[in-house]
């Protein structure tokens, strides 16, 4: 059986909230690292992968490996019954027809338990091959959610240019065409606030602002976003949590 | 316009 409790109901609620407009039904794979998912788009664009360490639940207990099928909408539904301060609980049996979930207040007098029904989902995995990307760029996770908002009003692509001088976000539509840029900087009192630019070789990609835009849904989760990219091949974006990450893989958009 | 790639032309089934 599962039992792993999570101190913040928030934590999933936010993780749930980041990815649900992208996949629907995943399987929720839980073994000794943690709980961890990877679910592909349905137009095979964009693929989300997540882990929620063992080490992030007190306790977390497993006795075999199981795989949790969820629909995300539903999902959502009970776990809007939560508290985002409320401890939660997630319980499984071996062969689960359902999933427990139970949230008890921080003062410890209010219980509130929910049965999910769980679905076979037959789930194709990817094997992401390691990468060695050209240029890896930090930055705030608010910062990078307005350049997405603010460039898709112009144009369904954004180009990104990583430089040693920064990285360059550029678009150009039918009302005309825009770009932001932003030079390496150290924010010594808030470092959450820098941008960082760890670059190997020069790297242009272009991208469809319509997944990017989704993929920010996640800014929730952390304060910073790390953007890594190589040329052609796909784009990795990725929210760190304490114990844990939401990571989104983009492929590219190709000729003119 | 650009074509839109698929994943599934750099990540292998597993």
């Amino acid at each position: 059986m599962l039992e792993a409790r999570l101190e913040q109901a928030g934590v999933l609620k936010k993780v749930v909230d980041a990815i649900r407009d992208l996949v629907q039904d995943i399987n929720f794979d839980c073994n000794d690292s943690g709980i961890a998912l990877q679910a592909m788009d349905n137009s095979h664009v964009a693929l989300v992968s997540m882990l929620l360490k063992s080490e992030g639940f007190s306790p977390y207990r497993l006795d075999r490996n199981i795989a949790l099928g969820i629909n995300l909408t539903s999902l959502t539904k009970v776990l809007r019954c939560a508290q985002n301060e409320d401890i939660l609980t997630l319980k499984a049996e071996d062969t689960p027809d359902t999933l427990s979930l139970i949230f008890e207040n921080a003062e410890n007098d209010r219980i509130s338990e929910y049965e999910l029904k769980l679905m076979d989902i037959d789930q194709e995995h990817l094997g992401i091959p390691e990468t060695e990307y050209a240029a890896a760029i930090s930055m705030p996770s608010a910062e990078f959610q307005r350049i997405c908002r603010d460039l898709i009003q112009l144009s369904d692509s954004v180009t990104i240019e990583a430089s040693k001088e920064g990285v360059k976000f550029s678009c150009s539509g039918d009302i005309g065409s825009g770009s932001v840029t932003l030079r390496q900087q150290n924010n010594v009192d808030k470092p959450d606030l820098s941008t960082k630019i760890e670059l190997t070789e020069p790297v242009t990609l272009t991208f469809s602002l319509k997944y990017l835009v989704n993929f920010c849904k996640a800014s929730a989760l952390s304060s910073v976003v790390t953007l890594s990219l190589s040329n052609e091949v796909p784009l990795l974006v990725e929210y760190a949590m304490g114990s844990g990450f939401v990571r989104f893989y983009l492929a590219p958009k190709i000729g003119e | 316009p650009a074509d839109q790639e698929s994943l599934l032309s750099y990540f292998g089934k597993r």
